[in-house]
């Protein structure tokens, strides 16, 4: 695989979301997957409902938090159909759960992996440029004063409590690192983008990936 | 309120001391992190952390380099 890799270049990532007052990251990261893993199969690039999955995911805990372990399951288990953005929007708070008909177009789930590539992170390389972006649960305490630049020290990985999108990695300079999409708007980060060293599980950045298939 | 932005203004204040630690005991490099004042500036990191840091993890499994099939939940 290539010393350098981003699915933005092929277009399959979508622009970075704003969160705002909700605690639902867990549902941005997988959302923003399966965006990516379905116009790489062939589909267009869509936005596709974070609110769906924030109101449905009964085993999640809506704006108060959850776990993208969770989403997935239940995405796979009842292989819902995630609608269009545009057909259920985002408001940043939990509510009831809208239902579309089956045959309403939207997007499937056929599967998911989660793995600690704790030790394996040259694996964690081929497996993103394979599958597709990959949702990571990180430790994003330091984040709080992040403005960019890759991140390689004051970053644990005890304590896993926010969830992102890896949308690629560059090996080719003194420091190597993932590139990973956040979920708190534009005006955070490197234009809301955050870059980790690699090689560390810097931030637990390896400790539970997942990947979807569609 | 006058006690909102009063508690705020010490949570940037603090985040500031923060900034200067983050970034002084940093090996300086062109790629470094930096750190500074940003839309979270004026809350403390508890406040930080309730809010924005949310996902209840999971332990996953250890990829096994000899079988990298896909891990699906069964419970």
């Amino acid at each position: 695989y290539p010393p350098r890799f981003d699915w933005r270049d092929s277009g399959v990532v979508g622009p970075v979301q704003n969160q705002k007052g909700c605690g639902g990251c867990w549902a941005f990261s997988v959302v923003g997957a399966i965006e990516s893993v379905s116009a790489k199969e062939g589909g267009k690039l869509q936005q596709l409902s974070v609110q769906q999955v924030i109101d449905c995911s009964y085993n999640n805990q809506g704006c108060n938090g959850g776990s993208p372990d969770e989403a997935l399951y239940w995405l796979t288990q009842t292989k819902l159909k995630l609608v269009n953005q545009a057909e259920y929007p985002y408001k940043a708070v939990a509510g009831i759960c809208q239902y579309f008909p089956q045959s309403h177009d939207g997007v499937v789930v056929k599967n998911y992996s989660a793995h600690d590539f704790r030790t394996h992170e040259e694996e964690m390389m081929s497996i993103l440029v394979e599958h597709g972006p990959l949702v990571v649960i990180v430790d994003a305490i330091s984040w709080q004063d992040y403005l960019g630049g890759i991140i390689q020290h004051h970053c644990s990985s005890h304590n896993a409590n926010h969830a992102v999108l890896i949308t690629g990695y560059d090996t080719t300079g003194e420091v190597p690192y993932w590139i990973v999409r956040n979920s708190w708007g534009t005006s955070w980060g490197d234009s809301g983008y955050v870059y980790i060293k690699k090689g560390d599980n810097m931030c637990g950045i390896a400790e539970n990936v997942a990947a979807v298939f569609v | 309120s006058n006690e909102e932005l009063s508690e705020g203004r010490i949570h940037f204040q603090n985040s500031i001391k923060r900034h200067a630690l983050l970034n002084s005991v940093l090996k300086k490099s062109n790629n470094s992190a930096r750190y500074g004042i940003n839309q979270f500036s004026d809350l403390s990191p508890k406040q930080f952390k309730e809010r924005y840091l949310t996902v209840q993890a999971e332990a996953a499994p250890k990829f096994d380099i000899n079988r990298p099939g896909i891990h699906v939940k069964t419970s």
